[in-house]
């Protein structure tokens, strides 16, 4: 987060909200460090009056003015020797998620080095309710559900959850979709990780329509490490190296010249670096160059100083190692080869990891899950982006930086949707901190709807892998018009999904009842974007209708700009909104035509008053 | 395979809160009662009921399904371990 949020355009000028310090954002993850500096709470106030949890009493954690409550939820066979059984994190993970969400500001931050400056969450001023869900073995739904079930009685504003399975479940066999639905009926956002699950298509989990789904996304900044050879020569390499060599040259030897024979590893096996196949007396104190990405276990065993990679992976994130580490490209990697085949005394050397200008910024990273929706499929997401590659903050001094490392920092960098989700509700708790009556529903539309629109030319699968684009969280505290819903609508929503009465009477508490007049289609759910599918190579007209509220300027209208591509017809009635004062609410109907071939089309809906510009994304697809 | 009388945690879910004066904890061991052979507060691991109502217990394979069918039950479901991601 030390260029993350000044990305997203927050500075020492912006504005913020007075209440900021009332806002509790309820965090379900691996815990806190509590010692950690993002969690100072010097110069707080006393605790919210509307707080209504706990501290839970435990040997090795207390809590203080910033960090108001703190549970754990442990069952058998959840743990292993490591974990603290307290809300302590021994991971690392749900300190660094805090701090992106609602950390202080702490200046000078770094790994080792690397990325240094203020790291800060995006509501700093705003109370954190720690509820530890994740040890060892990983989270269990009964522990997830038993989270919820406190965090939304103890009074949070918004939770946040970076976690989820492999594959989606049905919204009410999924201990998540649940929990975000009662959290929902009692007025609280729920942002959700999209998956690592990417980039393979309809990979994206958390899903529910009362929920927040984060896409990750990059940043203008990209970490490089630069690899130099006895001949002069610099590659520049992809990971995040700690270790300062400086500069000085070591022999570098291939993989192929330095095998394992008495395991009876061949040349044609070393050459990978595969544990076990190195020749340990060969390869000490020296780098090693290795043909294919094995990850780094064979030239640690064999105690190689250091090693650089041919990787024909994705380079979109990096990773840390414990020991001096580059991975170059293909083309490098022949470079490589054939300087180590003709030189008698090949050298080397690593250097530690500097950072450059990401010019394609942001994009959708590689490993982010992409939709389409594999639930409800007429529901685009993921919602939106935000920043998950390669992100500093806090970390739990009980971890080290990488598995086989022996060092502590209190600052790490890591990628994932668990990075780019706690940046959402960082985003959401600050909406909401302007306007503290707003729905989730109203909150996550104001995200989606001034969301900064992505393209295609960087994103293949388009708003399958962004939604509605990358959030933008100044502008989304003045979004002009909301698409606002409550339970009402989803409980309609859940009857078009074909759900019994029986069960939705007990969802909801009350008597609703399901009939042709109440029944929403996925169609008319109030939803900031639109997305229909059919089957290949078949046209289809969808019929949605919405309702927006306005938040802006009390006499105000709105004309209907459309962007529909060829094969795309969206017409839009009436396409003038004129509103006389703030929180009247306009209905219209938009209805899509689209000729399917075999992929996706997509165009927007902008609602103009010449001041907001209140942006849906429109998708069709085959299916 | 699983053993069939093998016990794993499921979560029987079981939508909004009751109404009224009602205590939700004494449903659930009640619920256990009816279909667990043994000590029903022994296979509750969980019982939620300040935002919704449902528990999280041991049981066996049949046990859950006969849960399944009760009256007020919205699902039942085996626990998973979901993973950071």
């Amino acid at each position: 987060t030390s260029r993350t949020w000044e990305f997203m355009g927050f500075n020492k000028k912006m504005k913020t909200s007075i209440i900021e310090s009332d806002i509790i954002i309820g965090m379900l993850d691996t815990g806190v460090w509590p010692e950690s500096e993002s969690f100072n709470d010097t110069g707080f106030g006393p605790i919210p009056k509307k707080w209504k949890g706990t501290c839970q009493k435990s040997a090795n954690f207390t809590c203080n003015n910033k960090i108001i409550g703190a549970r754990y939820y442990l069952t058998d066979g959840d743990n292993g020797p490591e974990d603290f059984i307290s809300p302590r994190d021994a991971e690392g993970h749900g300190t660094h998620t805090t701090s992106t969400a609602a950390g202080g500001l702490v200046s000078q931050a770094s790994l080792f080095g690397i990325a240094k400056g203020t790291v800060r969450g995006g509501v700093p001023s705003s109370r954190i309710a720690v509820y530890k869900i994740c040890w060892s073995y990983g989270c269990s739904d009964e522990g997830i559900l038993a989270a919820f079930d406190d965090a939304i009685a103890d009074g949070v504003d918004i939770i946040s959850l970076s976690v989820g399975s492999f594959i989606p479940f049905d919204y009410f066999e999924d201990s998540i979709a649940i929990g975000a639905f009662h959290a929902m009926k009692k007025g609280i956002l729920t942002s959700n990780s999209a998956g690592n699950s990417g980039p393979t298509p309809g990979s994206v989990v958390n899903v529910s329509p009362w929920s927040l789904t984060v896409a990750a996304s990059t940043i203008d900044r990209k970490f490089v490490t630069k690899v130099k050879l006895g001949n002069g020569q610099i590659y520049e390499g992809a990971t995040i190296n700690t270790f300062d060599l400086k500069g000085k040259m070591y022999p570098f030897i291939y993989g192929g010249d330095a095998p394992n024979l008495t395991l009876g590893v061949a040349s044609e096996f070393s050459r990978y670096c595969f544990p076990g196949a190195l020749n340990a007396t060969l390869v000490k104190g020296k780098i090693v160059f290795c043909e294919y990405f094995t990850d780094y276990e064979g030239v640690l065993e064999a105690g190689a100083l250091g090693a650089v990679f041919q990787d024909t992976g994705n380079k979109d994130f990096q990773f840390s190692y414990p020991l001096p580490f580059s991975t170059l490209n293909v083309n490098d990697g022949r470079m490589i080869i054939n300087y180590l085949n003709t030189t008698e005394n090949p050298t080397a050397t690593i250097f530690k990891t500097s950072q450059d200008n990401n010019q394609f910024a942001p994009f959708v990273v590689s490993f982010s899950s992409r939709g389409p929706n594999p639930i409800t499929t007429d529901i685009l997401k993921p919602d939106l982006t935000a920043p998950g590659v390669d992100i500093l903050a806090a970390w739990s001094e009980a971890s080290t930086v990488t598995e086989d490392d022996t060092r502590r920092t209190r600052y790490n960098i890591i990628s994932g949707t668990s990075m780019s989700c706690p940046h959402a509700t960082g985003a959401a708790a600050y909406v909401k901190s302007f306007h503290p009556t707003w729905s989730p529903a109203a909150i996550r539309s104001a995200l989606m709807t001034t969301a900064i629109p992505m393209t295609s030319n960087n994103n293949i699968e388009g708003e399958h892998a962004y939604g509605a684009g990358h959030i933008n969280p100044l502008q989304a505290t003045d979004p002009g018009l909301v698409y606002d819903a409550g339970e009402i609508d989803y409980v309609k929503f859940l009857c078009g999904q074909g759900y019994t009465i029986a069960n939705i009477q007990l969802i909801s508490g009350n008597s609703s009842s399901c009939s042709e007049e109440t029944d929403g289609t996925v169609w008319d759910l109030n939803y900031p974007s639109f997305a229909l599918s059919s089957t290949p190579g078949k046209s289809i007209t969808r019929v949605f209708h919405r309702t927006v509220t306005n938040v802006g300027s009390a006499v105000s209208n709105y004309r209907a700009v459309v962007n529909a591509p060829p094969g795309l017809i969206i017409q839009v009635q009436p396409s003038v909104l004129s509103f006389e004062y703030v929180g009247q609410q306009q209905s219209f109907v938009v209805t899509v035509g689209a000729e399917l071939g075999n992929s996706m089309i997509s165009g927007s809906l902008i609602w103009d008053d010449g001041v907001h510009q209140v942006k849906s994304p429109i998708v069709a697809y085959a299916s | 395979a699983s053993d069939t009388n093998e016990r794993q945690v499921y979560i029987v879910y079981m939508g909004d809160l009751p109404k009224g004066d009602v205590s939700v904890s004494n449903i659930h061991i009640g619920m256990l009662e009816e279909i667990v052979s043994g000590v029903a507060s022994d296979v509750l691991l969980y019982s939620y009921r300040r935002s919704f109502n449902g528990f999280a217990a041991k049981l066996t394979e049949d046990e859950a399904n006969k849960l399944k069918g009760k009256e007020g039950v919205v699902s039942v479901f085996p626990s998973q371990k979901k993973q950071l991601h």
